[in-house]
């Protein structure tokens, strides 16, 4: 463990507690998509099969329980909770999100480090999560201007797998034997699809504005 | 030997 791989799972923590927070306290899901939660722990289910079958350590297993957890707590409440499913706006949430679970499944068959069904399934979930955020991004773009709590969200969520990308390079240049280039390249590529995201951020925070995103 | 190395990230 180090301290840019903690870092990260912090703020990936930070980012989910950001977002039940909101759901909480304001009892609504408006401008959060559903299919992105969906496609998360969709991700979670698929890369921690092996949750009890290969025992890392206490706080590996623990965080894998509680990303699976609260994955499926979020779309719970969306899909559920009178109050919360009341407030989700399915015809801006219209990514056809399914393609990308088959896009990445199909990949997960070409590209893996073995072909056994372990490994398959994490690859599937490494390629899943690189592109889940987009239907929340479409979601932002249409929803013209974002609450404070679910900017908050899509940054920390944004910002965790680039933290993870300074993680590999001090695994690479630390451990002799560490390469890990299918979670590299799909964390650099998920990284790269909140750069639009980031620079809008960043300019309201410089501007102390509202977060908007062009249409 | 890459699927060697255990799953240790999140």
């Amino acid at each position: 463990m180090n301290i840019f791989r903690l870092a990260g799972d912090m703020t990936h923590l930070l980012s989910i507690l950001v977002l039940l927070l909101k759901i909480y306290a304001t009892k609504s899901c408006s401008g959060v998509s559903r299919k992105t939660q969906e496609l998360y722990a969709i991700v979670f289910l698929a890369r921690y099969l092996d949750l009890f079958t290969d025992f890392i350590s206490v706080y590996n297993t623990f965080m894998k329980i509680v990303f699976i957890a609260s994955s499926l707590a979020i779309v719970w409440c969306i899909r559920v909770h009178p109050m919360v499913k009341r407030s989700y706006d399915k015809d801006l949430d219209t990514f056809r999100h399914y393609l990308l679970v088959a896009a990445s499944f199909l990949l997960a068959l070409f590209l893996h480090e073995k072909f056994t069904f372990l490994e398959i399934f994490w690859a599937f979930s490494i390629y899943l999560e690189a592109v889940a955020i987009l239907p929340q991004l479409v979601l932002l773009q249409r929803s013209g201007n974002v609450d404070n709590l679910t900017g908050q969200y899509v940054f920390f969520l944004g910002a965790y797998r680039g933290l993870y990308i300074l993680n590999w390079i001090y695994r690479y240049l630390t451990e002799p034997r560490f390469t890990r280039w299918i979670a590299c390249v799909s964390g650099v590529v998920q990284t790269a699809l909140y750069a639009d995201f980031f620079y809008y951020y960043f300019i309201s925070w410089k501007n102390n504005s509202k977060l908007k995103l062009p249409a | 030997p890459e699927a060697e190395q255990a799953k240790d990230e999140l």
